[in-house]
């Protein structure tokens, strides 16, 4: 058997979610930095890197 | 790996042994408190090099869509999974969506630009070992990881595929390479593995079915010419026929062959079209 190296192919996943507020236009943005940790920590990644603008926000993740 | 969030929409891509599918319980309870429902699901992968790596629940298709069922509430009552083939057995698209009555009724009665958007998931195998080595850093370089992406970001040319995007990268030590491209409300993703005998680089984007296509070419051609694949899948996720219909013409003029191309319908995700491609010098 070949020994493993380091997996590239990703998996993906995709969530969209609707708000009982229509006058709340941050939803999901306003989860805090360490709840978005919390989330990774179960998948087992970090942010190394992150950028936002207007419109969403970005992360770098390890792995 | 990287995540995106939106107001009411996450994505998240993760490679290597990472257990993706454990972040929808956390996503979905961290959702409810901010008021937030989930309304609809979609995960999808290609084959696993090393699938005798994953932890569960990766370990196969099943035990993934097993996972999903249970982990889902059941208001997202519209589901489906499907591997899509191809020619070579080596290569499969595996996709798994589930929506809710509400965001059903929106995707069947409601015209454009409800429908416009497409994503375009590209992966690609036995890079060129010019192009795969300057996913390299130097033993010792002393660079943090920001500026050694930089460096590669400029130096491959990644950096021209969009140069509207603001682009966040990083170099891992001691190879490999993650970008997240940002312009406007549009993301684009670039992950590389460049070890040889399991070299493999990744591109994601979105788009619009109303861009002009020549664009669209445009953008895929420079992919290609980043990493000069010997192996290449592309899925297009979209309601709408017309965007697939000029990728093979794209990647065929930079020397791949498209051996085959398989579509399939999901609920509220719309069509995915799954195409793959060899270089000709196979």
């Amino acid at each position: 058997m070949a020994v493993s190296g380091f997996e590239g192919f990703e998996k993906r996943l995709e969530l969209h979610f609707f708000g009982d507020d229509p006058e709340e236009v941050m939803g999901l943005r306003l989860l805090n930095f360490d709840s978005l940790q919390q989330v990774l920590h179960a998948v087992q990644c970090t942010v190394v890197s992150a950028v936002g603008n207007h419109y969403f926000d970005s992360y770098v993740l390890s792995e | 790996s990287s995540l995106f969030v939106y107001p009411t929409k996450i994505i998240i891509k993760t490679c290597g042994t990472t257990q993706l599918l454990k972040s929808i319980r956390p996503l979905i309870n961290h959702a409810r408190h901010l008021g937030l429902t989930l309304c609809s699901c979609r995960y999808t992968r290609g084959n696993f090099i090393f699938p005798k790596s994953q932890p569960f629940p990766h370990t196969s298709f099943k035990d993934e869509v097993i996972y999903l069922e249970d982990c889902l509430p059941s208001n997202l009552c519209y589901r489906k999974a499907s591997v899509m083939p191809s020619k070579s057995g080596s290569h499969s698209w595996h996709v798994f969506t589930a929506a809710d009555n509400g965001l059903m009724m929106i995707h069947h009665h409601l015209p454009p630009p409800h429908q416009e958007l497409f994503t375009f998931e590209i992966c690609m195998t036995e890079l060129d070992r010019v192009s795969a080595a300057k996913f390299y850093r130097r033993a010792g370089d002393g660079k943090s990881g920001d500026l050694a992406g930089k460096e590669m970001t400029e130096l491959t040319g990644i950096g021209n595929i969009n140069p509207s995007a603001l682009i966040c990268d990083f170099g891992f030590d001691p190879c490999g390479y993650s970008m997240n491209g940002i312009d406007g409300d549009r993301y684009s993703t670039i992950h590389v593995t460049p070890e040889d005998g399991y070299s493999y680089a990744s591109f994601e984007c979105v788009g619009s079915v109303y861009d002009d296509h020549e664009d669209v070419v445009q953008v895929l051609k420079k992919v290609v010419q980043v990493f000069r694949p010997a192996t290449m899948s592309i899925s297009t996720t979209c309601s709408s026929h017309e965007v697939w219909t000029c990728v093979a013409g794209a990647v065929e003029s930079l020397g791949l062959k498209c051996r085959s191309c398989t579509v399939d319908e999901f609920p509220a995700a719309g069509n995915v079209v799954f195409q793959t491609f060899t270089a000709r010098r196979k």
